[in-house]
C-alpha cells in the first residue's frame, strides 16, 4: 500500500487549477528551491488523511489554507489522497481515493472513494491501514531534534498506543 | 495488556539497538523501563552512548547525534508496526555527509516494501532514490514534475535564484 | 526617548529592505508600527514579501524563506549597531544551495570590519571564509585545527564515519 | 575588536588539557562531522561572556558543563576568550581576556585580565563594547528559523533595546 499520487486544488501554494502530484512506492526524494512548495505536499497529505493540526499545517486557521495570490482567491482548498490497497485496508478495491475540501468558511468536507464521511469515521478506516494520528511517519520540517527531547512518560505513551 | 506493551517494548528495543549500531558505528542505544517492576508506574528512558562517549544527558547531544537518535527510534518502530508511508521532511538538515549517506541506504533498503516519500535539499541523500519529484515557484504558483536526472533540477534552482 | 527608537526604527528598516532585496531578489520586506501615532502603543510588523507571492503569514513561509528573512533581520541590525563579534550555529541548514551562496557572499563583504564565526556543514558556504577551523573527536575528546583546505576536513569526516 | 583565540580545560567536550581553539578576524569557518564539538565552542563563547542560560548551553545545570568521560571527571570547567581590542573597550590593553571557571559545585568565577569580577560587572564591560546578553549576534544551532515567529511587541523591545 502507498500514495501513487495526489491531487489539488487551490491548495496552499498549488494555485487554483487541478495539480496532480506523481508520487508512487518505494523511495521518492522530493527536491527543488527553497519556497518551490516541496513541504506543502506534507501539508496536503496530513491535511486530508485528518492527521494535521493547523499549527503543523503553519496556518492560522482552516481558511489560510486556501490558494491566494495578488487578490485572487481560490473558491476552496481540495486534495486527493491516491492510495494504491494491496490489502492493508479490509476493502476490495485496489484504488481508494481519499479526499478533503475546506470552503472558504473554514467547513471541512471529507471522503473515501466519493461517499461522505465523518472526520472519525475516517480515521478509524485510516487506522486499519496503521495510518494513525500520532504514528511517526509523517516528520515536518524541523521538527526531527526535538524527538530525543521528549519526556520519559511520553515515551512510554508512544509504546503504549503501538501495543 | 501489559503483556502487548511488553512485546512491543521489547522488539522495538531489539530493533532500536541494531538500527543505532549501523547508523553510529561503535554506537549503543537502547530504551530501558524506569519502574521494571510496574512499567505503567513509569516511563522509558533512553540510553544513548556514541562511540567513545559516555551516556549522559540527552539534551547535551549534538544536532546530528539527536538526529540520528530520533530516525532510529523511528525506524525500530517503523519494523515492529509499519505505516505504509513515511514522509520526512529535511530530517537530515543537521546530518554531515556520512551520516546523510548512512541514512539514504537505510531508507533505500526499507523502501523495497514500504513507501518514502523524502523532502531534501540534499544530492548525496536524493542520489539514493528510485524516483525524483521536482517543485519549483513560478509567479507564486508551485509546479511540480517528475526529474529524470538531478542536473534537470540544478538547472531549476540556478534559474530561480 | 520616542527620537533614539525613531532613529533605529528607521534605519534598521532602511537597511532591511536593501539586504533583503539582495538575498531574496525581487522579493520586499519592511518593518510597520502597529500605532504610527503612539509607536509605543503597539509592536512592530514584519511584511514579507517574496517575489511573485503575497505578503501574508509570516509562518506560512518556507523555512528557508524565514531563514533568510531572520538573516536579513540581523544584518540590518548589524548595520545599524555592529557587535565585534559574530557567532552563527549551522543558520544554512534549511537554504538551498544558491541561497547559501549569497548568504556566504553577504558575510564575506562584511567581514571586512567584522568577525563572522560560522559553523557549517555546507562546504559551499566554508568555501567563502578567509580560515577554516577544523573539529573532530576522538575517543569522546574534541580535537581542534586549523585547516588549510576543505579535502582535510572531508578526509577526517569519511575517518570518522 | 574581535576573539583572538578561545582557551578551554575541562570544558564539554574538550578533556581534562589545556586546549587552544584558534580564530582570527574576518570570516573563520568552524568544520566538522557531526558530534565533533563545533556548536560547543558557541557554548564556550556564551558562557565565558556571561550571555548563556543552561538551557542554550544543552545542560542541566553549570556542573554538566564539566568534561566527564568514562568515570573521569575535569576538577573544573574553565573557559578564557582573549580578545583584541581595537578601541570598542574603554581601556589601553590591546588584548583583553575575559575568563569564566565552574566548579564542580556550581559556583562561577568570572575575570576580565585577571582581576576577579561580579558577572553584571562584566556584563556591564562587554556593553561597551557593544556584546550583549541579547545582541541578536550570538545565532545557536536550530534557533535562526524561530526568529520570524517573534510577537510583535517582542519585535518592538528588541528595537527599544538596540536605540
Ligand atoms: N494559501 C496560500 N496561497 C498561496 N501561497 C501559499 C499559501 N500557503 C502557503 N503558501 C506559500 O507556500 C510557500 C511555502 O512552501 P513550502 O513550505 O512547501 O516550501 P519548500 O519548498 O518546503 O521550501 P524550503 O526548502 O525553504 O523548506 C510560501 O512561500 C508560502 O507563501
Ligand atoms: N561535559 C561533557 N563532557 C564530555 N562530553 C560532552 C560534555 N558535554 C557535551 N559533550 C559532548 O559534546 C558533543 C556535542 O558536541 P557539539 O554539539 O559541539 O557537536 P557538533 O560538532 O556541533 O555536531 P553537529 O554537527 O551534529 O551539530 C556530544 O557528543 C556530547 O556528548
Ligand atoms: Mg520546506
Ligand atoms: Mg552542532
Amino acid at each position: 500500500t502507498y500514495i501513487e499520487k495526489i491531487v489539488v486544488e487551490g491548495f496552499k501554494s498549488y494555485g487554483k487549477d487541478r495539480l496532480e502530484i506523481p508520487l508512487g512506492k518505494g523511495f521518492v526524494a522530493v527536491v527543488g528551491p527553497n519556497g518551490a512548495g516541496k513541504s506543502n505536499i506534507g501539508d496536503a497529505i496530513s491535511f486530508a488523511l485528518g492527521i494535521a493540526t493547523t499549527k503543523n499545517l503553519r496556518a492560522k486557521n482552516l481558511s489560510y489554507l486556501i490558494f491566494s495570490r495578488n487578490g485572487e482567491r481560490a473558491e476552496h482548498a481540495y486534495v486527493e489522497i491516491h492510495l494504491k490497497n494491496d490489502g492493508s485496508f479490509p476493502v476490495e478495491e485496489e484504488d481508494i481515493i481519499i479526499s478533503r475540501r475546506v470552503l472558504r468558511d473554514g467547513r471541512s468536507i471529507f471522503k473515501i472513494n466519493g461517499v461522505n464521511v465523518r472526520e472519525k469515521d475516517l480515521k478509524k478506516f485510516l487506522a486499519k491501514a496503521h495510518i494513525y494520528e500520532d504514528g511517526y511517519n509523517v516528520v515536518m520540517q524541523g521538527t526531527i531534534t526535538q524527538l530525543t527531547g521528549m519526556s520519559p512518560l511520553g515515551r512510554r505513551r508512544i509504546v503504549e498506543d503501538i501495543a | 495488556k501489559l503483556n502487548a506493551f511488553m512485546d512491543a517494548f521489547n522488539n522495538i528495543n531489539k530493533n532500536l539497538k541494531r538500527i543505532y549500531a549501523f547508523l553510529s558505528p561503535g554506537g549503543k542505544a537502547e530504551m530501558e523501563l524506569e519502574n521494571e517492576h510496574d512499567p505503567f508506574a513509569g516511563g522509558i528512558n533512553l540510553r544513548v552512548k556514541p562511540r567513545g562517549k559516555d551516556v549522559k544527558y540527552l539534551e547535551s547531544m549534538s544536532g546530528g547525534e539527536k538526529t540520528i537518535t530520533a530516525l532510529a527510534l523511528i525506524f525500530a518502530i517503523q519494523e515492529y508496526k509499519p505505516s505504509p508511508f513515511y514522509y520526512f521532511d529535511e530530517v537530515d538538515a543537521h546530518l554531515d555527509e556520512a551520516n546523510a549517506r548512512k541514512v539514504g541506504e537505510l531508507i533505500r533498503s526499507k523502501s523495497r516494501d514500504t513507501q518514502f516519500i523524502v523532502v531534501t535539499l540534499k544530492e548525496v541523500l536524493a542520489s539514493y532514490a528510485d524516483k525524483l519529484i521536482g517543485v519549483t515557484a513560478r509567479g507564486g504558483v508551485s509546479k511540480v514534475f517528475t526529474v529524470n536526472n538531478l542536473s534537470e533540477i540544478i538547472l531549476e534552482e540556478a534559474k530561480s535564484a
